[in-house]
């Protein structure tokens, strides 16, 4: 479902270059969850990106299936992700005008969802995450855990086909951080959800079906878990 | 050094209440290190901004030996913040227009340091935390855990008397973190640098002479480490 070869990313600030993606292969299977793990800096949030197109590589190519991103304009590119995809960025993303519940609805109605649904899917959607009580909070007035939170919630109210989730509970206690991760594992195992995630704890990525570990721009090594 | 009786911080929004801390008693010591635990949303964010002086508290008290922030003006406070506390807060806060020595060097240039003595101490504050070659990068040409490191080294950099940490690693992968916290502890054993340190890893928790476990807006528990 998703396949890439040859990625790279190169920054160019000044006549500084910074080789964030050094030359990746990788492919991702429908209804597969697939975990990367690497230190610091090293390319995790750099490839998501790439790969979900939020970013453009600097070499190589990407192929999604059944999408061609490259030919839609900014406007239709931001209704297809919103209608098929779901995104859980490293820093978090809530939009701080919006309450938690009109941010988690936002994808609905960027796809043409009317109100009342978009709100009722909001609210559950909240309310698997353990924030049903905190729909009318803004983002200032959450704890880093619930926003953490209601950024998983908005990923998965649209139901998309695949997840992009960069580091989904690293602001969460042990009990709240299985609580996410049983929601995200049923949905790949009862629906098919593919997710790629990036994590930096070890039991998080032994849920997924691979392991992909990165170092200094380049995959490293690949385990196979289940 | 750290004395509060009875804290309790009550957020209204509307006419909805939030109870974020309900009567919290803590003492911590002079060169002690000491953890607090606890699930998302029970007010480990609150008790450490209520402590450091960041917020103010809706009833209790607190003493912060040899200070009186309470009869400082805003400028005051802040040069005193700057001369004597590090933070490092849970969502980073580093100025997106500065690059991250600028950042570092800043509690420095804030208390009056010269600007090549600052220049230096904020380059050595960098290379303590791995980003000797990142001082001129900005915020958004840096990773998640490599921003919070920049936020950690600013936190030392002016030799505070105490460190206000909350969540010093949660971007981190398990060898980086360690890392950061063999830094923060040996300045701990060998300087005397007291340290409270929110934080959701158990191992980095352990660390630290005292773990506080809180719950709901109390404290639940308390364990003795070291
Ligand atoms: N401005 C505010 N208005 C209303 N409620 C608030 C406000 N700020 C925080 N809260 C609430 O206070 C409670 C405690 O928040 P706090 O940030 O201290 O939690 P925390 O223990 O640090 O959680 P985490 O581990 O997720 O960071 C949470 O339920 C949060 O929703
Ligand atoms: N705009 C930019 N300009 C220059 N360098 C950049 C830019 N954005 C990222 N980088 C660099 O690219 C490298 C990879 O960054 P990336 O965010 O992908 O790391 P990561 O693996 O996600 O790290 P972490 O685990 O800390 O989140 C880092 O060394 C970072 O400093
Ligand atoms: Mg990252
Ligand atoms: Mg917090």
């Amino acid at each position: 479902i998703v396949q890439a070869r040859n990625l790279e990313m190169t920054y160019r600030n000044g006549d500084v270059e910074t080789y964030a993606l050094r030359g990746v292969d990788i492919e991702i299977q429908k209804g597969e969850m697939v975990a990367v793990m690497g230190p610091s800096g090293c390319g995790k949030t750099t490839l998501l990106n790439c790969l979900s197109g939020i970013d453009q590589a600097t070499g190589g190519e990407i192929n999604i299936e059944g999408t061609n991103l490259v030919d839609m304009n900014d406007n239709q590119k931001t209704k297809y992700r919103a209608e098929n995809m779901g995104f859980i960025f490293q820093t978090f993303n809530l939009l701080p005008v919006l309450t938690s519940i009109e941010n988690v609805e936002l994808p609905l109605l960027v796809s043409g969802t009317d109100t009342k649904t978009a709100r009722n899917k909001a609210q559950a959607a909240l309310e698997a995450v353990g924030l049903g009580e905190y729909g009318h909070h803004k983002p200032a007035q959450l704890s880093g855990g619930q926003r953490q939170r209601v950024t998983v919630a908005r990923s998965l109210v649209n139901e998309p086909y695949i997840v992009w989730a960069d580091e989904p509970t690293g602001a969460l206690d042990s009990e709240t951080a299985n609580e996410v991760m049983s929601l995200m594992t049923n949905l790949n195992k009862n629906q098919g959800l593919t997710i790629l995630l990036v994590t930096h704890n070890r039991e998080v990525a032994e849920l997924s079906n691979r392991i992909i570990n990165m170092k200094d721009g380049v995959i490293s090594s690949e385990e196979i878990i289940n």
